[in-house]
């Protein structure tokens, strides 16, 4: 589980 | 970036251009609800605070900027400078009983217990039931104008291709945020109705009517 450390999306 | 997402992108940023340029034509909000449009601007708002912290591309940036804006302006257009066309006695939904609920959830169920990461969380969840006031006062008025009509396809379309990109995302990257995922299945289940109405009617030239 790869969780981004800041969202990429909008 | 994939076109999946890249496609929803412009789909959200279609639905938020026609119902700007609905209201700004007509002069007229009739049939649109203000508290959905109010939620999306809180969705934005509580979404968009990394703005200047974290820079992600040019288009990420100049995305949230004209998403900011441009629902800001709505809301402007809906409760100052078209009032008089507001329909309050049909824009009714208790929009408290979904922030609050949101507000609470997005505090027990979070990726971080951090202030943005509360706030993205509760973007996320508040967006995913945003429209049930427009829904509602549709449901209440038992119809919608056909440009209406294709503003909630558009807008409802832009979530159920994010769900695309988050499988291709999935098995491309290995990421998968289950947060948003599962906000955003409830957010499209909850378009399933009318998408139903809007190809079998709207698309064939029919006035877009809820059965009474």
């Amino acid at each position: 589980y790869k969780h981004l450390e800041m969202h990429d999306e909008l | 970036m994939n076109v999946f997402r890249l496609v929803g992108d412009l789909s959200h940023l279609l639905a938020i251009i026609i119902l700007l340029l609905k209201i700004w034509k007509t002069r007229s909000c009739a049939g649109v609800s203000g508290k959905s449009q109010i939620l999306f601007s809180l969705v934005f708002i509580t979404r968009y605070l990394d703005l200047f912290t974290n820079f992600i591309s040019v288009y990420n940036s100049v995305m949230k900027i004209i998403y900011l804006v441009t629902s800001l302006g709505t809301v402007y257009l809906m409760y100052f400078k078209f009032k008089a066309t507001y329909d309050s006695n049909h824009d009714t939904f208790r929009i408290e009983f979904l922030v609050v609920p949101v507000g609470g959830l997005s505090f027990l169920v979070n990726h971080d217990f951090t202030p943005l990461e509360i706030l993205w969380t509760f973007s996320i969840y508040l967006e995913s039931v945003a429209i049930l006031p427009q829904l509602f006062m549709i449901s209440k008025t038992g119809e919608a104008e056909t440009i209406t009509s294709h503003y909630l396809f558009a807008l409802g379309s832009y979530r159920a291709l994010y769900i695309v990109n988050w499988v291709y995302r999935y098995y491309t990257e290995g990421f998968f945020d289950l947060i948003a995922i599962v906000a955003g299945c409830v957010q499209t289940i909850l378009y399933c109705d009318f998408f139903y109405l809007y190809i079998t009617k709207v698309l064939k030239g029919k006035q877009l009517k809820l059965p009474a």
